[in-house]
């Protein structure tokens, strides 16, 4: 049985693909069979997995617009054990396209095109657009456990509870299932207050619900993508690969996952 | 006669609302009248411009809904010369409600709603959302220029080319008139080549429309709005604030507006 995740935060740039491709590779690592879905127009999953020609593969949006599709889109990566539903351009129209479909219907495309092919994975990472719009709220849908990647930063922070109330209003309309598994700080920079100001506030806030785990601000980080590669595979013994391995450990222990 | 910018880019995080908030506040600190509009759900220009309590005031989703409004929503802010259509969540479900307009009609509310006002400025400036849907699309057929903040990262690189293709498309079908004014380079990190990496990859591409300013990596930016304000205000003499004041300058002369 499968452990599907959402990476979500409607605020851009706070580290949701990071965590998807970094956080994919490290459960990869331990052997657990796992399938990274990309569900944002810019393919950044897709890119930062080492695929160079993303705007000629079929893609998630074939994925959300015909059933039976999976394993015609499904790409292994690199890395052992670890797999990828890539996306291109061609998901940009998607939102537009799924207004289309009636209310009720078009938020659950993803739930039936995808779920019946999980089973066969041990953990599911879906790293979304950074919106709350129509392709978050299938992906919402889709999922039981949430995963909010938070920059440690003022705006990122202001919409934390625009994001709770999102979760709250799917899980009472379309998926009661769902759980906010966790948050993660992301880019906490030791070198200014605001970091910890961040920190504190949220863990005051949320207590338990934020992981142990978080991860500094690191430019390894972000050179790997011109690589094609994960940070992990890129500098292992970097902080932020470190931290990425051990936020992974702590999410198997937090599933029970020996 | 005002001139118009749309500040643009679907990647998530770059620096869009910083350089609005802040090239706004330069500009007004030199005696223009400047027009700032909050086209993000997120409202971080409107939190970013002191407004505490922006969730129960008029918007930009009443200007894009009703025709007439403009002065209804118009707010000064704390910096004179300074004016802002706040944004507020009202605006999350305004994208799903204009897919339901005619293709041909749904484009064009904002420029239709907003544009009869402008000619009492010298400067707009159009925050828009991370995302190239129709709040980014009504932006792009509002204005006549585009500013396209860059954040000097992977990533952010890879989006420029798909971005460049959606303001030709727009150019050709909905405002020819629109024009790719510049690229502002920002969060330029001395201490890694990535940053020097990718901006001469920029520069040697698109020449002359990338700005001599670039807008270094500075913490004090980050600070800013937690305390309600621009940089510019919070710490005049930082150096994000001064790049800020540098590309003012840069962008008056560009504009032959001694
Ligand atoms: N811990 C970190 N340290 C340094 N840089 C980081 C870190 N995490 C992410 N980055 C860089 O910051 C930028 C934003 O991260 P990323 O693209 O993963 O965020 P995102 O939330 O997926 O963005 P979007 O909202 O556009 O989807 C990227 O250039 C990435 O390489
Ligand atoms: N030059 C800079 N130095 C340091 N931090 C910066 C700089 N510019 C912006 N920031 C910070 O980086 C984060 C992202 O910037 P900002 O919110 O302006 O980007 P954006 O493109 O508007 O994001 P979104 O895509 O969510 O609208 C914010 O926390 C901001 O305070
Ligand atoms: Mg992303
Ligand atoms: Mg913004």
């Amino acid at each position: 049985m499968a452990k599907v995740f959402a990476i979500v935060n409607q605020k851009g740039g706070v580290g949701k693909t990071t965590t998807t491709v970094n956080l994919g590779t490290a459960l990869a690592a331990t052997g657990r069979k796992t399938l990274i879905v990309d569900l944002d127009p810019q393919g950044n999953a897709t890119t930062g997995l080492g695929f160079t020609s993303k705007e000629g593969m079929k893609s998630s949006y074939d994925l959300l617009t015909s059933p039976g599709s999976f394993h015609d889109i499904l790409q292994p990566t690199a890395i052992p054990h670890l797999f990828i539903i890539p996306s291109n351009q061609n998901l940009s129209g998607a939102e537009i396209e799924l207004a289309r479909f009636k209310k009720g219907e078009r938020e659950l495309l993803l739930k039936e095109h995808l779920t019946p092919y999980l089973d066969e994975y041990d953990y599911v990472l879906l790293d979304c657009p950074p919106s709350l719009g129509l392709l978050t709220v299938n992906a919402l849908a889709a999922v039981e456990k949430v995963l909010v990647p938070l920059q440690c930063e003022f705006y990122a922070l202001e919409g934390l509870s625009q994001l709770l109330k999102t979760i709250r209003i799917v899980q009472g309309k379309i998926n009661p299932s769902l759980v906010l598994e966790g948050i993660v700080l992301t880019m906490f920079d030791t070198r200014s207050a605001l970091s910890s100001q961040v920190a504190n506030d949220v863990r005051s806030h949320l207590g338990k619900k934020v992981y142990d785990t978080h991860i500094p601000r690191n430019v390894r980080i972000a050179e790997a993508p011109s690589f094609g590669k994960p940070a992990i595979l890129y500098d292992i013994k970097c902080l932020g690969s470190q931290a990425y391995l051990d936020l992974a450990k702590e999410l198997l222990q937090r599933e029970g996952d020996k």
